[in-house]
C-alpha cells in the first residue's frame, strides 16, 4: 500500500484538483482508493459532493478525539473511499500544540485499522504546519504539483528542507515520488524555464542520499483546462463530469506514469 | 490614512501580486505607501527583490520582538517602503498561542509610530490564523482577491464570518471595501456565473449593519497576464517590468477605483 502525501505549502497550485481527479484515475484503473482531506477548507471533501459542517465522523474525530479511521470513512464508490475534512480543523494546530506525539497521529491512527486499500491519496493544506506535518509522517511518498512559475520555484527549497527534516527525524521511509506541473501553458517563455531549473536540479540530486533522489518530473503536464474548475461545483471529479475532456486524459496519463513508477501498472 | 488587509484564506488567488501591483500603481499615482508582508513565505518581499533571509528587521521582529515599525521598515522608492517578511515568521502562531493581547500586536506597532503613508498595505498567508488576525485587526479596509471559480466562492463565507468576527469583538472599523476579481478569463461560463454570483450576494448585503453593506465588485477584472507571474522573477513590479501590459493597465485601473472608492483621488 502506498500513503501519498499530495503537498504543497505555495496555495492554489492543484493540490486538492490532483487529490480528487488522480485518486478517481487511480480507481478507474482498477486500484482501491482512500482519499483523506486534510485541509479545513474541506475543498477535497465539496468536490466529492459530501457536506463537510454536516459529517459527524471526519479527520478531526480522527486525530483529535481518537476516533478510528474506519469509522471516519465514508464510501463513495466500489474502489473509492473519502476521511472528509471538518471546520473543527482549523484550530488543531492550536489545539494540539502541547499533545505529546501530534506529529504521528495520523500514521498511528491509519496503523490502527485493518484496511485494504492500494493508494491512500492526502489532500494536504497549503503550509507546513501540524497537518502537514501528520501528512509527511504517515506517507511513504510525496508528490508535489506546482505551477510552472517562478514564485512557485522560491518554495521548493523550503518544501523539500521540510521533508528531509520529517524523514530524518519521524519517517525514514519519507521519498518524494515526483513533481506534477499543474495549470500548465506550454506557450509560455517562463513555463519552459521553469521546467528546465526543476529538472535540472533533480538531476543532480541522483545518486545522493536526499530523500528527493529518486524524484521524477512527471512527463504528464495538468493543462489548463476550465472543465477541472467547473467539475466541483457539480459534486464530481472530471472523469464524471467531462470524461473525454483534456483534464481528464491528463489525470488519466498522470495515474499511469504513477503506477508504473509504483510498478503496480 | 488607509490600511488595507489583502486577505483570502484561499491559497494562489493572487494576494501577493495584487498587493505588489496595486501599491505600486497606487504610488505611481502620487500616493506614499507601505507594503507589509504577512506572510511566512515572503512572496511579497521576494516580488520587490529583496532577500528575505538575509534582513535583520522584519515582520517578526515587529512582532515578536517587541521591534518598531520605522524601524523594520525598509525605503524601496520615494513613496513606496516594506516591512519584509522572515522564515521566523512560520513557527509565529505557536509561539504566541498564550501571549495576551496576540491578535493585536501589528496594530500596536502601527499606533506606537509616527508615520505620514497614504495607505498601508497589508499581504496576508493564505489562511485565517494568527497572521491574518493580526492584519485584520490593524486594518481600516478588506480586498478580497478572488478567482472567479466554484472553489473560490465556497470560502467567502467563512471569509467574512472570521471579518465580522473581528469587527465585532476587535476592531469596530474594520469593513470589507471590495472584491477584486484576478486571473480573470471572460470567455468562460464558469467566470460569468460566478460573477453573478458574487453581484448578487453583495447587493443583498446592502442597507444592512454587516460590515460588507457597502463592498463592491470591482469593476476592473485583473485578466490572465503572464508578465505578472515574470515580474517577481526580475524582482520588479509590473509597472517597472512591462508598462505597457495588460497587467500593468489592470492594476492601474484597479488603483483608480480604490482611490475614487476612498475619494482621494
Ligand atoms: N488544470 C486546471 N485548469 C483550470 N483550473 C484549475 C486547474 N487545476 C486547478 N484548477 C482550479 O484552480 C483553483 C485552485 O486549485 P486547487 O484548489 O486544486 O489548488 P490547491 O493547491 O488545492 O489550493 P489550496 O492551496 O487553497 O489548497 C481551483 O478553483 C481549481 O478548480
Ligand atoms: N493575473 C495573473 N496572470 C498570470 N499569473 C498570475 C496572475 N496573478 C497571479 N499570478 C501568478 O499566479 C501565482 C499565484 O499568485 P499569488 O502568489 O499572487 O497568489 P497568492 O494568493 O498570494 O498565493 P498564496 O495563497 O500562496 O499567498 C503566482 O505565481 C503569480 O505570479
Ligand atoms: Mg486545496
Ligand atoms: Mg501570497
Amino acid at each position: 500500500m502506498r500513503v501519498i502525501a499530495v503537498m504543497n505549502q505555495k496555495g492554489g497550485v492543484g493540490k486538492t484538483t490532483t487529490t480528487a481527479n488522480l485518486g478517481a484515475a487511480l480507481a478507474e484503473a482498477g486500484k482501491r482508493v482512500c482519499l483523506i482531506d486534510m485541509d479545513p477548507q474541506a475543498h477535497l471533501t465539496i468536490n466529492y459532493g459530501v457536506e463537510p459542517s454536516t459529517t459527524e465522523k471526519s479527520l478531526y474525530t480522527m486525530l483529535v478525539e481518537d476516533g478510528s479511521f474506519l469509522e471516519a470513512m465514508q464510501r463513495l464508490d466500489k474502489r473509492v473511499a473519502l476521511v472528509p475534512s471538518s471546520i473543527d480543523l482549523a484550530a488543531v494546530e492550536v489545539e494540539l500544540v502541547n499533545v505529546a506525539g501530534r506529529e504521528t497521529l495520523l500514521r498511528d491512527r491509519l496503523a490502527a485499522s485493518e484496511h485494504d486499500f492500494d493508494f491512500v491519496l492526502l489532500d494536504c493544506p497549503p503550509s507546513l504546519g501540524l497537518l502537514t506535518i501528520n501528512a509527511l509522517a504517515a506517507a511513504t511518498d510525496v508528490i508535489i504539483p506546482m505551477q510552472p512559475h517562478f514564485l512557485a520555484l522560491q518554495g521548493v527549497g523550503k518544501l523539500l528542507e521540510t521533508v528531509q527534516l520529517v524523514n530524518q527525524q519521524i519517517n525514514p521511509q519519507l521519498k518524494v515520488a515526483g513533481i506534477a506541473l499543474t495549470m500548465f501553458d506550454s506557450q509560455t517563455k517562463l513555463s519552459n524555464e521553469v521546467v528546465k531549473d526543476l529538472q535540472q536540479f533533480i538531476d543532480q540530486a541522483q545518486g545522493s542520499d536526499l530523500p528527493w533522489s529518486h524524484a521524477v518530473l512527471f512527463k504528464t503536464r495538468i493543462r489548463r483546462n476550465i472543465k477541472l474548475a467547473e467539475s466541483p461545483s457539480f459534486g464530481q471529479t472530471i472523469l464524471q463530469y467531462e470524461p473525454t475532456s483534456n483534464g481528464a486524459q491528463d489525470y488519466r496519463a498522470l495515474a499511469k506514469e504513477v503506477l508504473s513508477l509504483f510498478k503496480v501498472i
